[in-house]
């Protein structure tokens, strides 16, 4: 663990009154090599480094009987407070004028269509009343996993013979106005950030029914490109929360730091198995435990 | 010359940062980052990306692919975690084979996720192979042993079977892979004759432990790197090789039914270093 690498480095640390720029090199080293084995991306871990550092230099560190302890303390209380601190916001910005609009976006397999199923679960234990809508017309049966997905969540699905995304999200959102749904959350296809033409359609999406939430859906399993996703889909659409999927395995989930610090977005909410009741708010302390190892 | 000797240590850590961005994870960069120095030692003219290269080149042409040849009725398994591209992955291969002449049937091994199994049948009729189903819910081993009795039987060269998405920690999802081996041997038995692990180009250090348990618990045969159209490098399949010399088959690049292609291993290091 590292909690023993760094008691190991630290032993050689011994005997000094301070933590000084020279002694503190073997120790940085292992939290760095921690980090990037968690995946977090190599900038992010090194901006991250400078500031522990800083924390750390002519600390009291080493007068007391567990440096490395006190140490990991400090490396740990900077990466909570980074990805999120206390969190103590509500995920969800409601519109003051129903209904509140969710857009869900991100790259393929990340989890997106069996989130939208989880939202409205979450959604209508809060009173919500919310209408999904199958906006991914290019993967095979992916308006079938909608429909499936509503059903399980016992939430209504919007259908129409209407066959581009745009006018299928502006359709439902009028739907939604005219019947009385509360929260619209509009599941789109998985897609690359290098692909121009499909980012414009998030961006024609976003034009035609305003968002009030763009949640990026990342897979906790990504390595070093999750700095790229992110940034390129926020910087295209103006992401507003991200949504981790699939931290019920074993990966150390570096990228949710590496994505809060590319994008300073909120990590709003977990996935955490393939159930619809397998979604939670995001605890940054949680994660960072993970990250550590 | 000082100066000359600075910027050699910034080109290194750019190197070596290219290197950590493809995912090879530290063990693997710390090696080559070793190799690099000792050449560079010499103190003759050396291209540090050349030498990147031949050291990547030697570790991934280890274990070639065999190709995928018809010899009596082969049945080829595909697993990995959720997400991935199992399903696009086998769609293609369908409509690979059954574009070289060779008769396939699909199985449609997932009867868990919510339209798998409509997903699955979208893809035949994409590729013109039929798909054998049960309803969802049905028992994967089951389906998994029709399949193969009813191909043995026409004499076809090709089952393909999909199976859910797993993730590699849940051990009875893992044991379910399990049975379904066994079912299979009950009709051939040398089946399954290839597993594929599926593996997406955008997963980081956590593929080797996929790619461990996948390949202790499933009998894995072959890798397919998905997703390789993407910006990500997939460099984590050289840690997995390093450790547990599988060959690669194929690489997805792309959402479509030609997007399928020969690992190569020349373009695929050139995509690490660029
Ligand atoms: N174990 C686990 N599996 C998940 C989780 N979230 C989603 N999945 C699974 O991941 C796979 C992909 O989920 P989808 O909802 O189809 O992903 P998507 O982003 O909509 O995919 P595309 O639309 O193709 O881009 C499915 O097998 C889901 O059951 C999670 O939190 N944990
Ligand atoms: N860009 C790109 N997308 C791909 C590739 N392979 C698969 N996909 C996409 O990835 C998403 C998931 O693919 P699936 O085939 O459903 O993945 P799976 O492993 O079967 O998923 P589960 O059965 O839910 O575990 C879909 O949107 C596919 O179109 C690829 O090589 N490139
Ligand atoms: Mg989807
Ligand atoms: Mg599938």
């Amino acid at each position: 663990s590292l909690t023993q690498k760094l008691s190991q480095a630290m032993k050689t640390l011994r005997g000094q009154s301070k933590l000084t720029e020279a002694n503190l090199e073997a120790v940085l080293r292992e939290v760095r090599m921690a980090l990037l084995e968690a995946d977090v991306h190599v900038s992010v871990a090194r901006t991250f480094l400078q500031r522990v550092k800083e924390k750390a230099l002519g600390a009291e560190v080493m007068q007391g009987l567990n440096p490395a302890q006190a140490f990991i303390d400090i490396v740990h209380r900077e990466l909570v407070e980074i990805m999120g601190g206390q969190a103590p916001e509500h995920p969800i910005t409601f519109a003051s004028k129903p209904p509140t609009v969710v857009m869900m976006v991100g790259l393929q397999g990340a989890g997106k269509t069996t989130t939208c199923g989880k939202l409205a679960v979450f959604l209508k234990k809060l009173g919500r009343s919310p209408l999904l809508v199958p906006a991914d017309v290019y993967r095979p049966a992916a308006i079938e996993q909608l429909h499936v997905v509503a059903r399980e969540a016992g939430v209504p699905s919007f259908r129409t013979d209407v066959k581009d995304p745009v006018a299928i999200c502006a359709a439902a959102l009028a739907e939604a106005k005219l019947k009385g749904w509360d929260t619209v959350i509009l599941d789109t296809a998985g897609r690359l950030h290098l692909d121009e033409g499909l980012m414009e359609e998030l961006v024609r999406i976003k034009a035609a029914t305003s968002p009030d939430e763009i949640f990026f859906v990342a897979d906790a399993m990504t390595g070093q490109d999750a700095v790229r996703s992110a940034t390129a889909f926020h910087e295209k659409l103006g992401i507003t929360g991200v949504v981790l999927t699939k931290t019920d395995g074993d990966t150390r989930g570096g990228a949710a730091f590496s994505i809060k610090q590319a994008t300073g977005q909120p990590l709003k909410f977990v996935g955490e198995g393939e159930k619809l009741e397998d979604f939670q708010r995001f605890h940054p302390d949680r994660m960072a435990q993970r990250i550590l190892g | 010359l000082l100066g000359l000797r600075r910027l050699d240590e910034d080109q290194m850590e750019e190197l070596e940062d290219l290197l950590l961005q493809a995912d090879l994870g530290v063990r693997a960069v710390d090696q080559l980052m070793a190799r690099l120095r000792f050449e560079l030692r010499g103190g003759s003219e050396i291209d540090p990306k050349a030498v990147l290269k031949d050291e990547l080149l030697k570790q991934l042409r280890q274990r070639p692919a065999r190709p995928f040849v018809a010899s009596g009725t082969q049945v080829v398994l595909l697993v990995g975690v959720n997400g991935v591209g199992k399903t696009t992955t086998l769609g293609k291969l369908a409509a690979h084979l059954k574009a070289r002449g060779e008769g396939v049937l699909v199985v449609a091994g997932d009867t868990f996720r919510a339209a798998a199994i409509d997903q699955l049948e979208r893809w035949g009729e994409r590729a013109g192979v039929p798909v054998i189903r049960n309803q969802m819910g049905g028992d994967p081993a089951a389906i998994a042993f029709d399949g193969a009795t009813s191909a043995q039987a026409k004499g076809t060269p090709w089952v393909l079977i999909d199976t859910a998405g797993r993730l590699h920690t849940k051990d009875h999802l893992m044991k379910e892979l399990d049975k379904i081996h066994r079912s299979l041997q009950k009709v051939i038995p040398d089946a399954p004759h290839r597993v594929l692990l599926v593996l997406d180009a955008t997963t980081g250090q956590n593929g080797l432990q996929q790619a461990e348990v996948f390949a202790r618990t499933a009998g894995v045969t072959d890798l397919v790197l998905t997703k390789l159209d993407g910006s990500a490098k997939g460099g984590v399949v050289v840690p997995i090789l390093d450790r547990l010399k599988l060959p690669i088959a194929f690489v997805g690049v792309g959402e479509g039914v030609d997007d399928l292609i020969p690992f190569e291993a020349e373009a695929f290091v050139d995509g690490l270093l660029d």
